[in-house]
């Protein structure tokens, strides 16, 4: 579903260089939910975004849809269209930060993806409903995010992201603002998922989460220095 | 140290009220270390935003610097220039959100209470270079907040809120984006400002961080529903 080869990615500020990614190469299965830890500052933000076309690396390709052969669609190469095409239909995003439009409502924002991909009218309205509910906030939909908590703004993003089925989800600190429970009942959501043969790759702070995925890749300075299957869940 | 007496505060949406926080009463002593946990939407960030006089409440008082009389400072009685006061030079704030300026370096926002309060040049200084290598970002103060990752945020917006030396330090979710080794050392600076006589009011959904406190109170739909004292650390 997603190969990763030497990708590479560095900021300058003034004069100082950050090597943010150096030398990434990992690869996401069908159905695979895979977790990326590691310490505050060490690149994960940054490679999500790169894996999500929002960021662009030095060097290295992202390639989607690999078949046997090993060829697929290197995001790196697309144009800005295909770009948009691949984050709305096939790629599901959950930022770390900033991901609502504080001027829409909670259904609103969650329908918008489905909206730009002229999904039709009954069909948007009955999967951001389910959507809505399945994350807990089936009486919330009319509030905009200035009137939700934390947790709520997040589990509205949640939704927003599975709204067109994507084939994998980019998950920045997914749960970062939700309690125990609430991210128990989020994590189930991910397990069908996978169940259903979508993939995850999922950023988390959380060892409990990290857990319950396939494989957990840790980031450290840049680098992955380790890769581990997990427990079974 | 803070005396909360009745307090209670709703948001009305089109004709739905919501009961954010019902009836709270609760204390702070001086060198107290106070946990709040509860699930997302529990009234967590609401009870932080009156006491720090951000959001105003419906009943009820947050007193300040109770005296043996059980006088103090009703932050809800004040007029806003005197709550400025109190925020700036008394209670330390740490939001969910939000909490840097975009345009200015990580070093102009911690310096930036210091500056508003009138400290001398030279001791601004030496208190924002102390406090950004304190959270490891001594080498980060030039950069601004979109140059940072996400924990790096969190990390300058702590240093911000001790800039002023509170008395109190009101936090929600102080670690919430940051890996465990990093909460740590948070944790030990916050145990740090504890023995020094300050007090911390901290929300958080991390069960370890809880059991660092001196008491945890459980939050559910607005009501205090439990309180505990935690182990020792
Ligand atoms: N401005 C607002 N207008 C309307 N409702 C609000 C507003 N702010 C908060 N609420 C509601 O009040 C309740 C408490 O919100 P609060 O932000 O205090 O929860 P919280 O405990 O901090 O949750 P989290 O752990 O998710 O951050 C929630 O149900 C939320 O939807
Ligand atoms: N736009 C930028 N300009 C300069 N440096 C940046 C920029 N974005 C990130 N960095 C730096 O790159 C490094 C990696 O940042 P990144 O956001 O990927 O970390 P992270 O692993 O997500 O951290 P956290 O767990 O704190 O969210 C950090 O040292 C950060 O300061
Ligand atoms: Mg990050
Ligand atoms: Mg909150």
């Amino acid at each position: 579903v997603l190969k990763v080869n030497n990708l590479n990615k560095s900021y300058i500020t003034g004069n100082i260089t950050i090597q943010a990614l150096e030398d990434i190469n990992l690869e996401i299965r069908k159905g695979e939910l895979v977790a990326i830890v590691g310490p505050s500052g060490s690149g994960k933000t940054t490679l999500i975004n790169c894996l999500g076309a929002l960021d662009f690396p030095d060097a290295g390709q992202v390639i989607y849809n690999v078949n046997n052969n090993g060829e697929g669609h290197d995001i790196t190469e697309m144009k800005n269209q295909e770009q948009k095409n691949m984050r709305l239909k096939k790629i599901g995003l959950i930022f770390q930060f900033y991901n609502l439009f504080p001027v829409l409502t909670a259904y609103e924002n969650v329908e918008l993806p489905a909206l730009i991909a002229k999904i039709k009218p009954k069909s948007r309205k009955n999967k951001v409903e389910e959507l809505l509910k399945l994350v807990g906030l089936g009486e919330r939909i009319e509030h905009y995010p200035t009137q939700l908590s934390g947790g709520e703004q997040q589990r509205v993003t949640i939704a927003r992201s599975l709204v067109n089925d994507p084939l994998i989800l980019l998950a920045d600190e997914p749960t970062g603002e939700l309690d125990t429970e609430t991210t128990l009942q989020i994590m189930k959501i991910f397990l069908q998922l996978k169940d259903n043969g979508h993939s995850i790759l999922m950023v988390t702070h959380n060892d409990r989460i990290a857990q319950a995925a396939d494989r957990i890749l840790t980031l450290t300075d840049g680098k992955i220095i380790a890769e581990r299957k997990a427990g079974k869940h």
